[in-house]
């Protein structure tokens, strides 16, 4: 189901690449489940399959986090309030 | 303060954008920033070229990475003028950098803030308000299984390492939220919106908060 949705042809990556792809996405649903625990209001995050689903979580910062952050000064300026 | 406040409202915010399989976030959020301030400004919203900023600024490191903070400041040292994506679309890879006469038209940075800002989350729902739409560093593993609703729980600030533009609050309903656009494509999250609770510096959302001045 994920593959079709996804649209992913991991037979031309041959058959290890299919391996690891299941185990990543194994991985993943079981995230999943951890994270979802928390859930416990209508209006909390929910974690489930995505397109990221087969990717190991260092892929996934490989790939898209890739921004550094240079210390900021603190905010100085005058406090509010609501 | 108001209690909620979304730039989208004022139809200030351009389209959910895609960075595909390009570490370009940083680009994404400087440029995101850059053409709703100028829409603030009373001109028309239109979609800057990110492909200039990730081509053009050379302090980073295009689809292997960079800093918004670099990006401004490069912007700003330079003058140079973003064009419109039209004239510079994205190709989400790293390119050389096309240069083009200060006779063109565009839209230059004249100057920009950059603060911390955990610990005065009220601090920066009024920062946002004043000053535009903010480009933030966050930390976003636990991004990668996100579907939608407000993250509480589970997301970190010791690790910054994708950069995204907050857009918005609502403080309205139980939990308070920042509304924050992400360049993950409008399938991803809330249509490609993530939201996160207010207060106790989430995902380090406020550790790294960059306002531009257009």
């Amino acid at each position: 189901s994920f593959r079709a949705h996804f649209r992913r042809a991991y037979e031309a990556e041959g058959e290890e690449s299919n391996r690891r792809r299941r185990l990543h996405f194994q991985d993943a649903t079981k995230r999943h489940a951890y994270l979802n625990s928390f859930s416990t209001l209508p209006q909390s995050a929910k974690y489930g399959v995505n397109r990221f689903s087969d990717l190991s979580q260092h892929e996934f910062r490989e790939l898209y986090l890739r921004a550094s952050a240079d210390t900021a000064p603190p905010f100085s300026g005058l406090k509010t309030q609501r | 303060l108001p209690g909620k406040f979304d730039w989208r409202d004022k139809a200030v915010v351009a389209t959910v954008q895609n960075q595909e399989a390009c570490g370009s976030c940083w680009a994404f959020s400087v440029v995101g920033a850059t053409q709703s301030v100028r829409a603030i400004g009373g001109w028309r919203l239109q979609q800057l070229s990110v492909q200039q900023v990730l081509d053009c600024s050379f302090r980073n490191n295009g689809c292997s990475g960079g800093s918004t903070f670099q990006a401004l400041s490069w912007l700003k040292q330079t003058g140079v003028k973003l064009v419109p994506q039209s004239e510079y679309p994205y190709k989400a890879k790293t390119g050389i950098c096309h240069f083009f006469p200060q006779s063109h038209g565009g839209v230059a940075v004249r100057n920009f803030t950059s603060h911390d800002f955990s610990g005065q989350e009220e601090a920066m729902m009024s920062h946002l308000v004043e000053r535009g739409p903010l480009a933030v560093i966050v930390d976003a593993v636990s991004w990668q299984d996100y579907l939608g609703g407000i993250i509480q729980h589970h997301c970190s600030s010791k690790w910054a390492n994708h950069a995204v533009l907050v857009v918005g609050y609502d403080t309205v309903g139980d939990i308070p939220y920042w509304i924050v656009q992400n360049s993950w494509g409008a399938s991803w999250g809330n249509e490609g919106y993530v939201y996160i609770k207010i207060g106790g510096n989430l995902c380090g959302i406020a550790d790294s908060v960059a306002a531009v001045i257009v």
